[in-house]
């Protein structure tokens, strides 16, 4: 599964 | 957003600044190898793209920027302004070897098949061996300066901080991403040989030489 958004990851 | 997804943007933060400052204050690279910083100048540019298209918050952004204005400071620092003190005779990993199967590689695996996305996955298999460049100048020259050491060090311990926030997420988010752990567990892992001599040399005085 993937997060809410697709990458709020730096 | 969590302690160690925090803590690891500003380890990896930090590794940019020593970096960018090492080579800045001295005036040279010596040690550096600029093809592991060409790597990562590309991995920021092909994963950090979505700030043409999403907001995420003005953290996000910000540091997206700093990352890829360092990034590209410091690949210019190394091949213009100091190409002098670049030591490219040591700096002879060959990184087609990486870019290619990567680019390959993220083409059949991938969350989505859009171009973002494959920019998006071709950047974080990429930076999970980024550093092999550099850590194979430092195989061949047997030693590496201090600063280069805490740049090291504090470049592998932010994606062993995301590790944990990974895992913080997944309990209490149920957020995972498959992808970016697998590519962040091997990037840790290339760390581990370095982590040790930091641990047993570095933190004890001494010079962070290999036995040639």
């Amino acid at each position: 599964m993937i997060g809410r958004t697709k990458h709020d990851e730096l | 957003m969590n302690i160690f997804r925090l803590t690891g943007d500003l380890s990896h933060l930090a590794a940019i600044i020593i970096l960018l400052l090492k080579i800045w204050k001295t005036r040279s690279c010596a040690g550096i190898s600029g093809k592991s910083q060409i790597l990562f100048a590309l991995v920021f540019t092909t994963r950090y793209l979505d700030l043409l298209t999403s907001f995420i918050s003005l953290y996000n952004t910000s540091m997206k920027f700093i990352y890829i204005g360092c990034a590209y400071a410091t690949v210019y620092m190394i091949y213009a302004k100091f190409k002098a003190t670049y030591d490219g005779n040591h700096d002879t990993f060959r990184v087609e070897f990486l870019v290619v199967p990567i680019g390959g590689l993220a083409f059949l695996v991938n969350h989505d098949f859009s171009p973002l996305e494959i920019l998006w996955t071709f950047s974080i298999y990429l930076e999970s061996v980024a550093i092999l460049p550099q850590l194979f100048m430092i195989s061949k020259t047997g030693e590496a300066e201090t600063i280069t050491t805490h740049y090291l060090f504090f470049l592998g311990l932010y994606r062993a901080l995301y590790l944990m926030n990974w895992i913080w997420r997944f309990y209490f988010e149920g957020f995972f991403d498959m992808i970016a752990i697998v590519a962040g567990v091997v990037q840790t892992i290339l760390y581990c040989d370095f982590f040790y001599l930091y641990v047993t040399k570095v933190l004890k005085g001494k010079k962070l030489s290999l036995p040639a």
